[in-house]
């Protein structure tokens, strides 16, 4: 494809992301480094913190859960709307947490989707093969954009009202402690990259797009889908990044990574389910990780 | 289809609040 075409597709992929995903890495880095104004996470680095945190999220009527509302109708997160507003919590912190995470991953599969329809040519696939690029695709790409929001010491949540502290998430008891560990030894690295959010949208892309997940019927036009892609990409980092070399390989060896994370997620998560009585699997996220690997 | 019945709803409607 012609250059042009390579950075019109660029633009687009950055103004789908943009439209979509409403916590930019530039907003959540200007939050992360004191450079937003009034816009100060509220900090939950104990037991106490998290009870008040929580108190300002409920009394807040936050985008969140007016969006929560907004979607109740489509069936996707009303279950939880109703396991944290106005109800009666379940047992223990950890689990409580849980379901406000699920809630939170559940939208984002929704913004994810609407992001991948945006990719030129992907509503065209089969839809069974969309199904599929979407099931193998959105937990990699959910990991990768908690990159954006963590540093070293801990994480933006709640689209950033909320900075949660990585040693109050390692005083967790077991295995919810060890759930966004791995996460933030990967975030802290992928940083270093110091990709933005125009980089981040065709990453996105070439990670939905991939060619090689299990059960896609028709594999050809997915690869030369992403092979577009990723043409937009390489030559996106050359003229965004021109002093950073083998940024494009660099980006790409990532996506082992994100692979990895995935696979030992999803066993966390089969752990949980055996071990919790009270555990509950928001339905969206049971039908995406049923079966995956 | 059955097993993916949201994820299906998802790819061909648009839930975006925004649209709502």
């Amino acid at each position: 494809p012609e250059a042009a075409d390579l950075r019109a597709l660029a633009r687009h992929l950055y103004e789908a992301y943009l439209k979509y995903f409403p916590l930019t890495k530039a907003k959540a880095r200007a939050i992360l480094s004191g450079k937003s104004g009034d816009n100060v996470p509220f900090v939950i680095h104990d037991i106490k913190s998290l009870m008040e945190g929580e108190q300002l999220i409920n009394n807040g009527q936050t985008s969140f859960q007016e969006q929560q509302i907004a979607t109740a109708g489509h069936g996707v997160t009303h279950t939880f709307t109703h396991c944290n507003i106005g109800s009666e919590p379940p047992d223990g912190v950890e689990l409580r947490f849980f379901y406000s995470c699920q809630s939170r991953s559940a939208e984002a599969v929704r913004e994810v989707t609407e992001f991948a329809k945006s990719i030129p040519g992907f509503v065209n696939l089969d839809l069974n093969d969309q199904v599929t690029l979407l099931k193998y695709g959105v937990i990699e790409v959910l990991i990768l954009m908690m990159s954006p929001l963590m540093n070293k010491d801990g994480t933006l949540i709640s689209y950033g009202q909320i900075f949660m502290t990585r040693e109050f998430l390692k005083s967790l008891r077991k295995p919810f402690c060890q759930m966004l560990e791995p996460k933030f030894d990967f975030s802290v690295k992928f940083n270093t990259l110091e990709l933005d959010d125009s980089d981040m949208a065709l990453f996105l892309a070439v990670i939905i797009l991939s060619g090689d997940r299990p059960g896609l019927l028709n594999v050809k036009p997915i690869e030369q889908l992403q092979e577009t892609v990723l043409h937009s990409l390489e030559l996106h980092l050359k003229i965004n990044h021109p002093d950073s070399l083998q940024l494009f390989a660099k980006v790409l060896q990532k996506m082992t990574d994100l692979r990895q994370m995935v696979t030992d997620h999803v066993q966390l998560i089969q752990l949980l389910k055996k071990t919790e009585v009270d555990m509950f699997l928001h339905p969206l996220l049971q039908e995406i990780m049923k079966d995956l690997y | 289809k059955e097993k993916h019945k949201i994820l299906h709803r998802l790819l061909q409607n648009s839930t975006s609040p925004v649209e709502l």
